[in-house]
């Protein structure tokens, strides 16, 4: 498998939705 | 930082760490939410001397330990051959498919009655939460804070080797539990020869004053050797029932979310539920469940730019073998022919920088000591749905000092790994 490593998911928010099938990206998670 | 469309200047004054920390507020005014620090920083200050002289070549070892762990599992799982070492067995047998290795990030929760503050690696790749605990049998590293004591206790409790809960480890470590004196023993190893083992057991953990989960299983680690760098333990936050997120589901329905901070000097947010309110600026991809690693959390990968220009890659490059992501992991690992791409891409547009030799498993390198700013190409990750993620810059370089910086992606060896 390819990862999607922490470095690369810095200063995103990373939403992780099991119930609904689904993960979430956004811009300038920390600030 | 300015940035165009694209390309990123990036200073190079801010591209090595401070040595003090600069906490966000982001934490603290979200509910049901903990502050996430980097192990290595000085937003954690580790019970562990040895930990802040390792080297980011030892850092990228670990990490392909890890890796290497994570597609023996899938290899392993369908069938295939994998021609990837097993770690070596010592007293457990190797579990490939919960890997600790370079896990960078920390939060702290409460364990016990009364609460005890613990700081524990959160690892969205594994799913057993642990902690040292007294007295230690056979062996404890050096934590942050004291190491928890079930005896001091009263919310405390083992699981029997009867119960069905005892059974359940098998899925959860790879390992079947032991038995001692009808108490259920667990074991893991980890893909870097990491190591916990001791007593399964229930214990009340405290994510925040207002969640508290009473019964929660962990494992309270009386073996506990390894590259854990001061931190007590692990939050497990993989899809296995056994795992944080499953066993307060009740409360959050398996949710959460973070944000992993721009530097190590700097701190994040991990939080559970909605935390008051998701960012209406996310955009969310389908959650894939790939068959031989249903812990993971699985994702579609569909193109990359470099530079504002999509690559040239076929579908089926990405489709092959799929992806997953990973707390835990450090570098991005991509197929052969994508991760060739990527590097051919970003080489001809960085041309102008004297480049500098590899470091570990990073093979694009440059000599950045005679300047203060850099232009570098903006790199963006297209997932199913039409999801399009830009790395933001500090997701772009890895490096020892200004005379060694590297793009930070790697590539799989086999492009079914």
């Amino acid at each position: 498998v390819a990862i999607f490593g922490n470095v690369q998911q810095q200063t995103l928010e990373v939403v992780y939705d099991a119930n609904g099938g689904r993960v979430g990206f956004a811009p300038n998670g920390c600030s | 930082e300015a940035k165009s469309e694209t390309s990123v200047t990036i200073h190079l004054s801010s591209f090595l760490p401070s040595p003090v920390c600069s906490p966000s507020s982001h934490a603290a005014g979200r509910k049901s939410s903990l502050e996430v620090v980097h192990k290595r920083g000085p937003c954690f200050r580790n019970g562990d001397e040895k930990s802040s002289s390792v080297s980011h070549s030892e850092i990228l070892q670990q990490d392909q330990a890890r890796v290497d762990s994570i597609h023996s599992k899938f290899a392993k799982n369908s069938g295939i051959a994998g021609d990837v070492k097993q770690p070596d067995a010592a007293e457990l047998p190797a579990n490939d498919g919960s890997v600790v290795g370079s896990a960078n990030y920390i939060v702290q929760v409460g364990l016990g009655t009364p609460k005890k503050e613990l700081s524990l690696v959160f690892d969205t790749g594994s799913d057993l939460t642990w902690t040292q605990c007294e007295p230690c049998v056979k062996a404890c590293y050096k934590q942050k804070e004291p190491i928890f004591d079930p005896r001091l206790s009263t919310s405390y409790s083992n699981i029997s080797c009867s119960s069905t809960l005892c059974s359940s480890l098998s899925s959860a470590t790879g390992n079947s539990p032991g038995c001692e004196s009808s108490t259920c023993i667990y074991g893991i190893k980890y893909g870097d020869s990491s190591i916990s083992a001791g007593f399964f057991a229930k214990e009340t953990i405290s994510l925040t004053s207002s969640d508290v989960f009473p019964g929660f299983l962990f494992g309270c680690g009386e073996n506990n050797q390894g590259l854990f760098s001061g931190a007590a333990g692990l939050l497990g936050l993989g899809r296995d029932p056994i795992s944080i997120v499953s066993q307060t589901a009740s409360k959050f329905n398996k949710l959460f979310s973070y944000c992993l901070p721009s530097s190590s000097s700097s701190t994040g947010h991990l939080t559970f539920g909605n935390g008051g309110g998701i960012s209406k600026s996310v955009q969310f991809t389908p959650l894939s469940t790939i068959s031989q690693g249903t812990s993971f959390y699985g994702l579609d990968i569909t193109g990359i730019s470099v530079g504002g220009q999509t690559l040239p890659i076929q579908s089926s490059v990405f489709t092959t073998a799929g992806a997953i992501i990973d707390s835990g992991t450090v570098i991005t690992r991509l197929p052969p022919d994508a991760y060739s791409a990527l590097r051919t891409a970003f080489r001809q547009q960085m041309s102008k920088y004297p480049t500098a030799p590899a470091l570990s498993i990073l093979d694009t390198c440059y000599d950045f000591s005679n300047y203060t700013t850099i232009s570098v190409p903006e790199i963006s990750f297209s997932f199913k749905g039409g999801v399009l993620v830009n790395i933001d810059e500090t997701g772009l370089l890895y490096g020892t000092s200004l005379s060694q910086v590297c793009l930070a992606f790697a590539g799989n060896s086999e492009a079914s790994d």
